[in-house]
């Protein structure tokens, strides 16, 4: 474990934790894709199936944060498609996911390290993350604007992997640690936040609300 | 040799 890697797990604890909060306090997913929100739980699933293939005894920070992700994920989209689904946003959360799924799930048939089933749902998992903000930075495009409390989620959930990415660096250097196919879906992944870290930087460290187009 | 990807990143 290095300090990227740690802050990088924190930042993503503090993403889901805003996310919750938001959502709980207002009573209200405006502004939150839902669609995002299902393809993190399915990443978290598919990543860490092995905690149900074999059941873990929760011995290491490791599982329970594992676990926490699931939970967390699968009581969000909860709040967002049956505890408030009357202030989900549905028109305008209209990105088709499947355009995300079916070519991260093939792609993860074609370009894998080893061709078994664990691997091939971690490798979908990692390609799946890579693009499953796009629906949420669709929304904020169409309706053109972004409460505060959510462009901090986004900031977390994009700082998270741009973290991991000096972790790889890290690893690479000192461990000599590599798995390529993280570090490109995890630079993907940082890119697609590039015009959003703009003007969140720009604009909310300010005070100012993020709208569209800037 | 690089060790590839283990699996001990979240």
């Amino acid at each position: 474990m290095n300090i990227f890697r740690l802050f990088g797990d924190l930042s993503h604890l503090a993403a889901i934790a805003i996310l919750l909060l938001k959502i709980w306090k207002t009573r209200s997913c405006a502004g939150v894709s839902g669609k995002t929100q299902l393809l993190f739980a399915v990443c978290f699933i598919t990543r860490y199936i092995d905690l149900f293939l074999h059941f873990v005894s929760l011995y290491n920070t490791e599982k329970v944060m594992k676990l926490i992700y699931i939970s967390a994920s699968v009581f969000t989209c909860y709040l967002i498609f049956f505890k408030f689904k009357a202030t989900y946003d549905g028109n305008h959360d209209s990105m088709r996911a499947e355009f995300l799924i079916v070519p991260a799930a093939g792609l993860a048939c074609l370009i894998n390290t080893k061709f078994d089933a664990i691997e091939i749902l971690w490798t979908f998992s990692i390609y799946l993350e890579a693009v499953a903000i796009l629906p949420q930075l669709f929304l904020i495009s169409k309706t053109g604007e972004a409460e505060t409390i959510t462009s901090h989620y986004l900031f977390a959930q994009g700082s998270y992997r741009a973290l991991y990415i000096l972790n790889w660096i890290y690893r690479y250097h000192y461990e000599s640690h590599v798995d390529t196919i993280a570090i490109v879906a995890g630079v993907v992944q940082t890119i697609l936040y590039c015009d959003f870290f703009y003007l969140y930087i720009t604009k909310v460290v300010k005070g100012q609300k993020i709208v569209l187009p800037a | 040799k690089l060790n590839v990807n283990s699996k001990d990143e979240l």
